[in-house]
């Protein structure tokens, strides 16, 4: 059951947390800057 | 060292009815708020193309570098993430101003001719969305209110 | 069963209608539409009862999944979202407007009621439809209500501590093995960024809700790893297996780097549930240490742990209530044999209180094992600290201490060798960072070894080690920590062990070790 853990696509040696860009437990990659929900001021609400 | 155990029923059951989840997985977009404007939908491009973002494309260096038409396409397509709000960071910080009532970006074009407590008045280029074109204005007045 | 004469088209034609109008204006028509919306199900009636408005729910949800089933085969899951967004959306503006402002309990009984609903149709539907089961919809609503709550628009967060408890009980309700075909994603919703912050950031309105949400998520945690315990313990990883272990590895790497003090906090409950040859993951578990902490290198030459700052001073946290795992009477017996050494009897019984079943590999209840070793210990620490001893390998031995060694060394002579494996590796789970469990676990397992009357006992206290060595890493310091000393030490006199010349590749991973290591 052994497995390589830094082959799973995660950032180990990152200093941010890694949650924030957590993307899923069956994905290989980070989020996307346009995946993260994020508190953007309200008139950035344009559309 | 403990060896194997005989599966129960259910376990098998439980065995059987994860194959048929494996064939039905989540996709990203289904643990994501809609994005109406650039919908997430999964493509095969080609393995030489890049599969993950570059390194360091989420910091601000990495954004002032990029062009502003693509930090203005990530600010008008990509509303209510961090790729907007990282966007208008670094148009700030390529000395754009955000104005709230016109909802677009303005630069100043050189040193306005008038400037008061409560607004600036001269010649700035601005970034039209509804035209996706930058264009320049003479003889605008800045109201400082509307200035995010 | 039995709904009104009515009550369903007229809920659908409602839902439809909020659909349709309502649920994509702004925030601010969006609360107008709202307002007018309600009247319209008051003047039907739906808030007559309570039973009422739990059918309107029950209603719409099986509206909204029967038509996601429809979408999902034509392949339009955007559409399938905006649906059942809008259901959402309602279901969030009735939780936000139920009661008034100061008294929650109606919405947090509402909130509670709906998700108890959607756990429902989930569970009917997947018993129903069997491999026809499509758990997006449910996906998506269970998610989307998650987001909405945290929305500052909503406003729900004086109740927000009471939402995540809600969603930890319907996530319980639909664990993977009540709901296997949900297990993808059940485990994507647990492990998503918005509920890892809520529930793991130390930022509920108390400390102490702040502590019962970490024991909430290590509950979610535990239920997992009971799901895939069976089909990892027989190495039996199918691609379906192999895919949720593999998201579960990631899980918790996650944990590992973001929340070491979760892990540290639940190592125990997390450890009595992994598989015992699940090494990597529990090591995962076990490698965890506070952030505050600084950790000296196990390869320091010399490095003396008692002399490792306040090592002994603390206990580290356990926060699960282990000692419940153990028989009131196997309790008392060890309470009176620990104060008083009778009945004598006492140890040749522990083996009988701990073999539970004639079946080979499953003899043993493990979760006993676990709680007996880390009861007498815990017991055997407060007893050297009363006389101020630290423990070394003679104070084990010191009167004060003796009748904890002895029950520790009848167990490793008395147990058969799946009995001792499972002894020994309940020791070697307490084997983390510097703190007085790692300290003082190190040192009865390395007396155990220096003690043992056979070198079969040796042998296996040497196996359990190497066993969680040569996995990939994170290796725990106090593993390494406790290895070193073993093959260093001469007053164990390991390499004179027949076993570490047993095969010339044994030797050579020995001799590789410990040039490593020494």
């Amino acid at each position: 059951l052994g497995t390589d853990l830094t082959t799973l696509g995660l950032n180990l040696n990152s200093n941010e947390n890694l949650y924030h860009s957590f993307l899923s437990p069956f994905s290989d990659s980070p989020c996307r800057l346009q995946d993260i929900d994020f508190p953007v001021p309200t008139e950035y609400i344009i559309n | 060292p403990l060896g194997k155990t005989v599966l129960t029923k259910e376990q098998n059951q439980h065995l059987a009815i994860l194959e048929g989840a494996y064939k039905k997985l989540p996709h990203p977009s289904d643990t994501e708020r809609s994005r109406n404007y650039l919908p997430r939908i999964a493509v095969n491009t080609p393995a030489h193309y890049p599969q993950v973002p570059p390194v360091g494309h989420d910091s601000l260096d990495f954004l002032c570098k990029l062009n502003c038409d693509t930090l203005f396409f990530m600010f008008y397509y990509m509303e209510g993430t961090k790729a907007q709000f990282l966007a208008a960071q670094a148009l700030k910080k390529l000395s754009w101003r955000f104005h709230t009532r016109y909802m677009m970006w303005f630069q100043r074009y050189e040193e306005p001719k008038v400037i008061t407590d409560e607004y600036e008045m001269g010649t700035y280029v601005y970034f039209d969305y509804s035209k996706w074109a930058q264009n320049r204005k003479d003889g605008f007045t800045f109201e400082y209110k509307y200035l995010e | 069963f039995e709904d009104p004469e009515g009550l369903k088209e007229k809920s659908e034609q409602l839902l439809h209608e909020w659909i349709q109008h309502h649920s994509s204006l702004p925030l601010k028509e969006n609360t107008k539409a709202f307002q007018q919306f309600v009247l319209q199900m008051n003047s039907q009636g739906l808030f007559k009862t309570d039973d009422m408005i739990t059918r309107f729910f029950r209603i719409c949800t099986e509206n909204c999944v029967e038509t996601c089933y429809i979408l999902i085969t034509k392949n339009q899951r955007q559409a399938c979202y905006q649906r059942l967004d809008a259901f959402v959306k309602l279901i969030i503006l009735l939780v936000k407007h139920s009661g008034d402002q100061t008294n929650h309990v109606n919405k947090i009984n509402l909130f509670n009621k709906v998700l108890g609903l959607i756990a429902g149709c989930l569970l009917y539907d997947q018993e129903s439809k069997l491999g026809q089961f499509e758990p997006m919809p449910f996906h998506r609503l269970f998610f989307m209500l998650l987001f909405e709550a945290n929305l500052p628009e909503n406003n729900l967060e004086p109740i927000i501590y009471h939402v995540l408890q809600a969603f930890v009980n319907v996530y319980h309700i639909i664990r993977p093995t009540k709901a296997p075909g949900f297990a993808y994603s059940w485990l994507e919703l647990v492990s998503h960024r918005v509920f890892l912050s809520k529930m793991l950031q130390v930022s509920q309105p108390t400390p102490d809700q702040s502590f019962k949400s970490w024991n909430m998520y290590a509950t979610i945690l535990t239920q997992l790893i009971k799901f895939l315990s069976p089909f990892l313990r027989n190495i039996e990883l199918t691609q379906s297996v192999m895919l949720l272990y593999k998201g579960t590895l990631r899980l918790f790497l996650v944990l590992l780097h973001d929340f070491p003090e979760f892990l540290c906090n639940s190592h125990y409950q997390l450890c009595d549930a992994i598989p015992s040859n699940c090494i990597q993951l529990r090591n995962l578990v076990l490698s965890a240490f506070p952030r505050s902490m600084k950790l000296p290198d196990p390869l320091t030459p010399n490095l003396k742990v008692d002399m490792i700052a306040d090592i002994d001073a603390n206990p580290p946290k356990i926060a699960y209530p282990y000692t419940y795992n153990i028989p009131s009477k196997l309790k008392n017996d060890l309470d009176s044999y620990i104060k008083t050494r009778a009945p004598i009897s006492f140890l040749s019984d522990l083996r009988s209180y701990l073999q539970t079943s004639p079946e080979i590999g499953s003899r043993y209840n493990i979760q006993l094992m676990n709680a007996l070793v880390m009861y007498v210990g815990t017991y055997g620490i407060q007893a050297l600290r009363s006389k101020s001893l630290t423990p070394t390998h003679t104070n084990l031995t010191h009167a004060v201490h003796s009748t904890y060694i002895d029950i520790f060394q009848t167990l490793v002579a008395d147990l058969d060798s799946e009995g001792r494996y499972l002894f020994i590796n309940a020791i070697a789970n307490q084997l983390r960072y510097p703190n007085s469990h790692t300290h003082y676990f190190g040192c009865v397992l390395l007396n155990l070894f220096s003690e043992a009357n056979t070198e079969a006992i040796q042998e296996q206290i040497t196996r359990v080690l190497l066993e969680r060595l040569i996995v990939n890493r994170p290796h725990p310091w106090g593993l390494l920590v406790t290895f070193i000393e073993l093959i260093k030490n001469p007053q164990f006199k390991f390499w004179n062990h027949q076993f570490v010349h047993c095969a010339p590749e044994i030797e050579k991973m020995f001799l590789s070790l410990g040039k490593n290591c020494v």
